[in-house]
């Protein structure tokens, strides 16, 4: 079982877009795949077509301390979506409360990571979808984690960013005492013009073999897609968005040897 | 003189682009405009061709308590750009300190309200660039402006956040006693698609008279000018870039005889 982080501190740069769509694309190659929402703005509830005020059960239950009367275990939050293969663990506004109460909770980076342990899933892929932040939630999706995925749109401010976010990755690193896999994906890239150029060559001299090859473009299928709260290849198969993230899984599946 | 904030509390949706560009475009009509950036990214210090490392008094110092050895006047920070017209109160990483020095300051929120207020300037326009978050270098923004312009990408997602942001800035007005005229700017937008017409019908309804009838086209000249470090209208004038916040400056401006 793969548990992969869409991580960012940045905002708008394709998390939750590359969440429901990896997440769909892998299904489609017969994965079965969670996708946990820990954004309390809820965007991947969203974007596969749920209300996220309509639940009481979000994954913030699971984060409940052990003697909450709130908590609750990963099974009993655990809902399919309508694609085939792919389940959602949702969020909602009431998330926003956990930055402040866990802060002073003993092992409160931890909840997410026993949460998932306990439960004894039997998912292939499990993709965790952060806020755009560097705080408890994220903490707890990258203690969980064994890959993280950065999303990066190739502007010029994006490396500027990464450096920093990739010290904390390491000093997470060393505090979490886990090893954890990062790779870099490319997004909503305009490829043909000079700035896209410019940026990803730098993007590569840092990255290396870290970068994915496959490089999602701009293409606003995957905005409309989103905003019809369903995943791109069921909105419109032919885009230039769906068959990205179809080429996207097949270079994530193709890791697979190596794990 | 007009002071007005540029905010939203979600990320990558133009804020510091519109910053630069608005700024730009007022100094093109030869008004004199003072950009203060409130971001520890310190973007709007970028993309106006500054590094900000290499600054030791930036917009922290102003917001020092008043017995702090660091503390500066607004004027002590204040640069001229390459653009006639244009300055900047740059800001840096250290900024970041802020949120947590500040946290239990008596009057913290005021801290760059009074020190506007001291300053006694003789700008025609202040814009102030905010990072994507509520905390305290935000609200110090909305307690020193009169105006705030929300920028918002036509995406489905967008309404949601607004109505959120519109009950803080509500709560605001309320603890802070003064007014604060709000506009909204359609940023970033495809203007040929569905879409587009679906969400800006939505924030027409919303939001009415305060939505500008500018809307500022996606166009990557506007990127590339940032990663160049100079207002799109000195990288590509006859851009559509350009020529929006060209638009919007007359409209900014033609609200003057209001004010
Ligand atoms: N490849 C793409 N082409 C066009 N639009 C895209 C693409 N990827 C994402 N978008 C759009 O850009 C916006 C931001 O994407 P998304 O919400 O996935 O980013 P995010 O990093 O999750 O943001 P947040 O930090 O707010 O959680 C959305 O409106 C989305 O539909
Ligand atoms: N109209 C536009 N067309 C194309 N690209 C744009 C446009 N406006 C902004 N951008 C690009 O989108 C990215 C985000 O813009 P910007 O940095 O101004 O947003 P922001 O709201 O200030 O972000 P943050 O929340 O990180 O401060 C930048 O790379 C910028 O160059
Ligand atoms: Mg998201
Ligand atoms: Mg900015």
């Amino acid at each position: 079982m793969r548990i992969i982080a869409i991580a960012n501190q940045k905002g708008g740069v394709a998390k939750t877009t590359t969440c429901i769509n990896l997440g769909a694309s892998l299904a489609y190659h017969a994965r079965k795949v969670l996708i946990i929402d820990m954004d309390p703005q809820a965007h991947s509830t969203l974007g596969l077509g749920f209300e996220p005020d309509e639940f009481d059960r979000t994954i913030l239950n699971v984060l409940e301390p052990p003697r909450s009367p709130y908590r609750l275990e990963l099974k009993e939050v655990i809902i399919p979506t309508r694609t085939p293969n792919l389940y959602l663990a949702p969020a909602n506004i009431d998330l926003a409360g956990a930055e402040y109460r866990l802060i002073d909770k003993l092992g409160r980076e931890d909840f997410l990571n026993s949460g998932i342990q306990r439960a004894n899933l039997s998912f292939d892929y499990i993709l965790i979808d952060c806020p755009p932040s560097l705080g408890i939630l994220t903490v707890n999706a990258l203690k969980a984690c064994r890959e993280v995925i950065i999303t990066i749109q190739p502007h010029y401010f994006a490396m500027r960013g990464i450096e920093e976010f990739m010290e904390t990755i390491g000093l997470m690193k060393e505090n979490l005492k886990h090893d954890l896999e990062v790779y870099v994906l490319i997004t909503i890239a305009d490829v043909r013009t000079n700035l896209y150029r410019e940026v990803v060559e730098e993007i590569k001299k840092y990255f290396g073999d870290h970068l994915f090859e496959t490089v999602i473009h701009r293409n606003i299928s995957l905005a409309e897609a989103t905003s019809h709260g369903v995943p791109v290849m069921e909105y419109e198969p032919s885009s230039s968005g769906a068959q990205c993230y179809l080429n996207l899984a097949k270079e994530v599946i193709k890791l697979e040897e190596e794990k």
